[in-house]
């Protein structure tokens, strides 16, 4: 038997645009998810322990493939104040959404086939990076929205006090800097795709802050911590040729 | 000019 209660089901429209559909792996340490988008460029890790559930149950190893498209639909039209719990029993060729609004007890119930997702399983290298810089995530959403209304890709300049987006295109050029208090092995620069930055940010409401990443030539990561786990981004990086 | 890469030639993909 599984079951496990969510209370941040913001979490699956923060990916749906990344990733169409995806296998959830349940274990009895929590729920771990890990897939690339369809372009190769970016890739997503998100990681819930079972102590950020209430409650969590998981007697077995269990793969669930879901599609984050209709889930999204599902998840949406609950609206932002439901939980959403996920159940299956002995069959796994099927498992139960249940979304639960606290404050009318209102409760919608689906049985959803899960899918056979032909997934490939992927390693990620640790890596040591120049920059680890933590900022205000909505402050981080909104910069990505303001420059990617005009322009596609933004630079981005850290030094020791600051950390600079700049952007230029077609009408011309823009740029956003924050002040932060994280350690820097050295000044760094760097170019992002600005779309992928967009719908990375759209994980904002899980969290206050948002850390980035960063090093010269290797994938860019941006993480987003969320009670008992994480939501990371990874991003693969532009290079000279 | 710069030119986006994959994460495939820095994740495996066995």
């Amino acid at each position: 038997l599984f079951h496990a209660r969510f209370e941040q089901a913001g979490l699956v429209d923060a990916i749906k645009d990344l990733i169409q559909d995806s296998d959830f792996h349940c274990r009895d340490s929590g729920i771990a998810l890990r897939n690339m988008d369809n372009s190769q460029v970016a890739v997503v890790v998100i990681l819930l322990e079972a102590g950020g559930f209430l409650p969590y149950h998981c007697d077995r190893r269990l793969n669930l493939g879901i599609s984050l498209t209709s889930l999204t639909k599902i998840v949406h039209y609950a609206g932002d104040e439901a939980t959403l719990a996920l159940k299956a029993n002995d069959n796994p060729d099927t498992f139960n959404l249940v979304l639960e609004c606290l404050q009318t007890g209102c409760i919608i119930k689906y049985d959803i086939k899960s899918r056979d997702i032909d997934q490939e399983h992927l390693e990620i290298p640790k890596t040591d990076y120049a920059a680890t810089i933590t900022i205000p995530s909505a402050e981080f959403q909104r910069i990505c929205r303001n420059l990617s209304q005009l322009l596609e890709s933004v630079a981005n300049e850290a030094s020791e006090e600051r950390i600079k987006f700049s952007s230029s295109g077609d009408i011309g050029s823009g740029s956003a800097t924050l002040r932060h208090n994280s350690d820097l092995t050295g000044p760094i620069a760097l170019t992002i795709s600005l779309k992928y930055l967009v719908n990375f940010s759209k994980a904002t409401a899980l969290s206050y802050s948002v850390t980035l990443s960063l090093s010269s030539e290797v994938p860019q990561l941006v993480e987003y911590k969320v009670e008992s786990g994480f939501a990371r981004f990874y991003f693969a990086p532009q290079i000279g040729e | 000019g710069k030119k986006q890469t994959t994460l495939g030639r820095f994740f495996t993909l066995p």
